[in-house]
This record gives structure tokens, C-alpha cells and sequence, in this order.
């Protein structure tokens, strides 16, 4: 069984480790409650 | 071929060296036919002999080898396209193997095999010490009492200078041993209760596995043809009986279901032999690791079975050039290691079989779509049971190093069925929130295997494979809207071992569940890595869409898969929801 989750257009910065081994099709063995990323309006808000 | 032999060269003459190879083969053979009155199998060993050559299967041991220093060495096998190697010896000069293969020797196919040993390294490539290339034939015919062949290992840059020998075995298997062995296997595969009998709605599953509607037509008449002793069961003598009588009248099988190759209804031997070993391929009966095109890539380690998995992934070119893919690389986040996932090797092979050939797939629209919702609602059924808490400890002992107990909320004992194990609760606590305080901060869902896309172009360009996978296909027309083009995508895919409650990745509102019926293929990378299949776009799902003040909308999808087709789910609509919230779970069921 699979869950897929689908952020709306730039609504999140997913971290940075899962991004570089997804890109190398290789997935992250993880556990519930680990970081996945942070909102990137929060981000932009800050950045302000 | 071969270099130096350590027995002597047969004698030549060809009318006595055909005499003399038939007797030496008769002898390598591992004769039994007085045990087993049946003809077909004595034909086809016939038909071996009439030839004058052989066609069959060659079990290939390499035992161990002599080197003239130390160190933690491998050795490959390459025949034809294929290349297979052993595992890694201690630290030595007298490096020990002991591993088999089984190899297709075909009348007019290769029949050369080079070994290659080589000296492993951690950090840089493996280096190729020293190789030999033998003539299979000539070891299996040769004659001698010893029950190894011993040859050098040549310098690969000068081969003059010897740099030690291997110790290998040859033998080659009875070809009525094969088609029973073939038979057995083929049996495994439809036996849901493990009894090693088929009942009638078992066989007719695995007749129409077979693709041959005219077989599929008469299923109770070849049912009836197998069932010898009318027992109203079919045993794996009878099975084999039935395939080896078919075989010689109509051909239950057109097609290998394994790799979908074309099986030529006048090269009966061979197809049965084509069969056994890609029904043997993935499934841990061989040590030999294969999926190699050469011996240099099999030498990579590690690091070649990474880049083998990820860039092999379309299956293009036939099921078996991921023929290693019974163990998938993962990257623990926790320990920052590389793992290797078990997959049961009977989950493998009907993986392969059904998702990564057209064939496979053309089954599909054959009935086979109903098969795997029939097999899920019947295995989820037998989960339900009081018997099926028995399966509980065995379960435990094959994931012992990826389930903990002690995180578990209650002991064994308190599970009176293996669903109630299978969709178990942690104890509180045991899996922390991520920054809890703060809902800017998305967490992960589930224990699982991850992946993470910041569009659903990059998960086409690494990932998903399926033609038609889209987002739009994923949530369906009732809860897909623009703001989700190019939206990031995360993929949390559970493995059977895993704790099979799902959690809620961002604190909000759900607004609804839409559920959009399907399909129950798998969702194991064999199948989503293929291009024939859009497991995600065509299994049976349920969408959520959670509305939160940090994220804007989330939509949450949960996929049934194969055997676990049962989504329930923990919250309601319009109920708030903190991350970290259980959300629902899967389990065993249609």
C-alpha cells in the first residue's frame, strides 16, 4: 500500500536529502513523524 | 578450452568421442528414470542422446580457489549475455565460495564460460586478478572420478602466468527432474494454502495465468485429464504429468509468462528447460547473484546494484536484466546507510511475471485484474481468521531486524488474528513529531520508503514510469484543481513489514474523502517502475484533501495494493486534524 501526498505549486520546500536520493531513484527508508519540509510561505515571509 | 585442466583431455576420434561423450553424459546425469515410469521426460533425455549434443540446464558450482595472496575476493561467471557472481570470501588465499548456478546450455547457444576473480575493494573498482574460459560441454562429458575440475586462473595482462586456480563443479540435471521441479514451481504460485496441491479454483487460476484461452475454455476437462487419482485434487506429479502430456499434444503455454518470450511448440525440451530457469530467476534458490551484462559491472558491488536498480528500471529489454531486484537498495535515513529490503522471491516472481512484460500485462485484460482482487479478498478473508494468527510469529522472525516489538503497543499474544497484528499500534511516543509546535513544518506519514519530487515531471523523469500517470489522474476530476500543476509530489510506499497506519503530514481541516474505485496491482517499484502499468492512476484509492493555513490544500491519497486492498480510515470530515494525528490504515482485504 502506498500513501501520496500533493502539495499545491510552490506551497513546500521539501528537504533537501529526499529530493537528492529521489533524483538518484533511490528511496529513503523513514518513519512517521520525521521532517518532510517546511512551507515556503513561511519561508518567503521570513526571507522578507 | 579451458586452461589446464587438472584432468586429461578426452581422447579424440569423432564416432568414439560421440560413443564416449553419450556414456560420459549418461553418467554425469543424475538418472532416475526407474523411479518415474513416464515417457516424456525418457524422450526428451532421447532426444538429448539423438543429437548428439545437449540441451539442458548445467548446475555450475565454483567451490572455492588458490591464490597467491590474500585478500576478500569474488568470482563472476559470464555465459553468453549473462554474468553471475558469488558473494564476497573472508580475508584469505584460499577464498571459498560454494556457490551454484544454474545455466541454459542450448544446442546451438553458447556453451564458453569465463570466470573471472577478482580482488574487492572498498573504495575504488574491484580488480580483476585472474580468469579461465571453460567449455561447459567438455566439463560435463569429461571423465573422471573426482567430483571437481580443477583450472588455472590466468594474469588477465599476460597469459602466460598463471595466478592461481579454481576449484568448479558441473553436473546437469535430469530433465525429468526438471519438468517436476518446473512443475512445482509453476504450483507454488497459485497454491494460496502453501498444501502443495492445486483445488479445482486453484488450477483454474493458474489456467488462466497461462494466457491460452483454449486451454482456459476446457479447464475442467484438462482438470479432470491432471486429477489422475480423482482425488478432486491435483498434486505436483500430476501437474507435471499434465503439462509434459499437453506439451506434446497442445501447448498449455504459448508464452513464457516469466519474460513473455515466444515458446517454440517444436523445441519442447528447451522450453520446458527456458521455463525452470526463469521461474528459478529472483527466487533465492540460486546463490548466485545475477542481472549483470558483464563481469565488470557485476564487480562494481554495491554501488553497481545501486545504479543497476535505478537505471534499469523501465525493464525494457525483458525482466531479466533486474534479475537481482528480490533485495531493492534503500537509504535509511536514520543510520545513513544503504539497506537492502527482502522481498519474498515467490512475491517476485509473480511481480515479474505479471507487471513487467507486455504479455504479463496483455493477462491483465484476460481475467488476471479479477484475479488479484479475488486473491486480495480471499487472502484478506483468511487474515480475519483465528488460524491465521499462527502466521504472526513466523512473520516476525522473517522481519526480525525491521520489526521492533518493544515499540509495539501490545505483545504478541494480544493479536488473535494476523490483521489485527498487521495494522498494530505503536506505543505513545514511540515515533516523535518533528518540530510539533510549529504547523509550517511538514512531517512524514507513514514508515516507509520514500520518494520526493518537487513536480510530477521529475517523478516521470525518476520514478513513476506508468505512460499515463498525471496528477489530474491521480485525484480525480472531483477534487483536482490548477493549484495542484506542478505541485510537489511524495510517494510513502509501505512494505509488509512496515507499521501499516498511515498519519497526518500538516495540521488542518479535512474537507472531504473521495473514494475512486480500481484496480489492486502492486505497488512495488516493479510494478511502478514499469511502463505498462499506472498503478497509481488505475488502483483503487481514496483521496482526502486537508485544508491548512500553512500549505495552502494537501491532498492525500491512500492506494490499495494487492492483498492489502482495506482503507479505513481514523478521522471524519470537517474534523480538525494536528500532524502527527493517526489518520487511518491498510489492511488485508479486497
Amino acid at each position: 500500500s502506498t500513501v501520496i501526498c500533493v502539495f499545491e505549486k510552490d506551497a513546500i520546500e521539501i528537504d533537501e536529502d529526499l529530493l537528492s536520493n529521489s533524483a538518484r531513484s533511490l528511496e529513503t527508508l523513514v518513519q512517521v513523524g520525521m521532517k518532510l519540509g517546511v512551507s515556503t510561505r513561511k519561508l518567503s515571509e521570513i526571507k522578507l | 578450452m579451458g586452461h589446464g585442466s587438472s584432468k586429461e583431455d578426452s581422447p579424440s576420434g569423432s564416432k568414439e568421442e560421440g560413443s564416449s561423450r553419450i556414456s560420459h553424459l549418461k553418467q554425469r546425469l543424475h538418472l532416475h528414470r526407474h523411479h518415474h515410469g513416464r515417457s516424456s521426460g525418457s524422450s526428451s533425455y532421447q532426444k538429448i542422446l539423438a543429437a548428439g549434443g545437449f540441451a539442458g540446464i548445467a548446475l555450475l558450482t565454483l567451490i572455492h580457489a588458490e591464490m597467491k595472496f590474500k585478500d576478500k575476493w569474488l568470482a563472476c561467471v559470464s555465459l553468453g549475455e549473462q554474468t553471475f557472481r558469488t558473494e564476497i570470501s573472508d580475508h584469505t588465499d584460499r577464498p571459498v565460495w560454494k556457490s551454484e548456478k544454474k545455466l541454459l546450455l542450448e544446442k546451438n547457444g553458447p556453451h564458453v564460460a569465463r570466470i573471472s576473480v577478482f580482488e574487492t575493494n572498498r573504495l575504488s573498482r574491484n580488480n580483476l586478478i585472474g580468469y579461465c574460459e571453460i567449455d561447459l560441454l567438455e566439463v560435463i562429458i569429461r571423465d573422471g572420478d573426482s567430483d571437481f575440475d580443477v583450472f588455472d586462473l590466468l594474469d588477465p595482462s599476460s597469459s602466460d602466468i598463471v595466478v592461481g586456480k579454481i576449484f568448479l563443479s558441473c553436473s546437469v540435471e535430469d530433465p525429468i527432474e526438471t519438468e517436476k521441479r518446473f512443475a512445482r514451481r509453476i504450483l507454488s504460485i497459485m497454491d494460496y494454502n502453501d498444501d502443495a496441491k492445486l483445488s479445482f479454483s486453484e488450477f483454474s487460476d493458474l489456467i488462466n495465468a497461462f494466457g491460452n484461452q483454449l486451454a482456459a475454455d476446457k479447464k475442467e476437462e484438462l482438470f479432470k485429464v491432471a486429477d489422475k487419482n480423482g482425488d478432486g485434487i491435483v498434486c505436483a506429479d500430476e501437474l507435471a504429468a499434465l503439462l509434459a502430456i499437453q506439451q506434446e499434444k497442445e501447448p498449455l503455454m504459448n508464452r513464457c509468462p516469466v519474460c513473455g518470450e515466444i515458446l517454440k511448440v517444436s523445441d519442447k525440451l528447451n522450453t520446458m528447460v527456458h521455463l525452470t530457469l526463469c521461474f528459478d530467476e529472483g527466487t533465492g534458490n540460486q546463490v548466485m547473484t545475477g542481472g549483470f551484462l558483464t563481469d565488470k559491472q557485476a564487480a562494481y558491488g554495491w554501488m553497481f546494484k545501486l545504479s543497476e536498480w535505478a537505471h534499469f528500471s523501465s525493464y525494457d529489454i525483458g525482466i531479466n536484466s533486474g534479475s537481482s531486484s528480490s533485495h531493492i537498495l534503500v537509504f535509511d535515513r536514520k543510520t545513513k546507510r544503504l539497506v537492502e529490503e527482502l522481498i519474498d522471491g515467490k512475491i517476485v516472481l509473480s511481480m515479474r511475471a505479471i507487471y513487467q512484460s507486455k504479455i504479463g500485462l496483455g493477462l491483465m485484460d484476460k481475467g488476471a485484474k479479477e484475479l488479484l482482487q479475488n486473491i486480495s479478498e480471499k487472502h484478506g478473508r483468511r487474515m480475519n481468521l483465528a488460524e491465521s494468527a499462527q502466521d504472526i510469529p513466523k512473520f516476525v522472525e522473517f522481519f526480525k531486524d525491521q520489526i521492533r516489538l518493544s515499540e509495539v503497543k501490545y505483545p504478541l499474544e494480544h493479536f488473535k488474528t494476523f490483521n489485527e497484528f498487521f495494522i498494530r499500534e505503536l506505543k505513545p511516543g514511540a515515533r516523535p513529531i518533528a518540530c510539533m509546535e510549529r504547523d509550517d513544518v511538514a512531517i512524514c506519514s507513514a514508515d516507509c520508503r520514500l520518494m520526493a519530487f518537487k513536480s510530477a515531471d521529475d517523478s516521470l523523469r525518476f520514478w513513476v514510469k506508468g505512460r499515463k500517470f498525471s496528477i489530474q489522474g491521480l485525484l480525480g476530476q472531483d477534487v483536482y484543481s490548477n493549484a495542484f500543476i506542478d505541485g510537489a509530489l511524495v510517494i510513502f510506499r509501505l512494505a509488509p513489514q512496515d507499521y501499516h497506519r498511515f498519519h497526518v503530514p500538516v495540521s488542518g481541516t479535512v474537507e472531504k474523502f473521495v473514494n475512486i474505485p480500481g484496480c489492486l496491482y502492486t505497488v512495488n517499484p516493479i510494478a511502478v517502475n514499469s511502463k505498462y502499468c499506472n498503478v497509481f492512476t488505475e488502483n483503487k484509492r481514496v483521496v482526502s484533501i486537508i485544508s491548512t493555513a500553512d500549505f495552502g490544500k494537501v491532498a492525500l491519497v491512500a492506494i490499495g495494493a494487492t492483498m492489502v486492498g482495506s482503507i479505513t480510515f481514523s478521522k471524519k470530515e470537517g474534523e480538525y486534524v494536528k500532524k502527527g494525528d493517526e489518520f487511518g490504515y491498510f489492511s488485508f482485504g479486497g
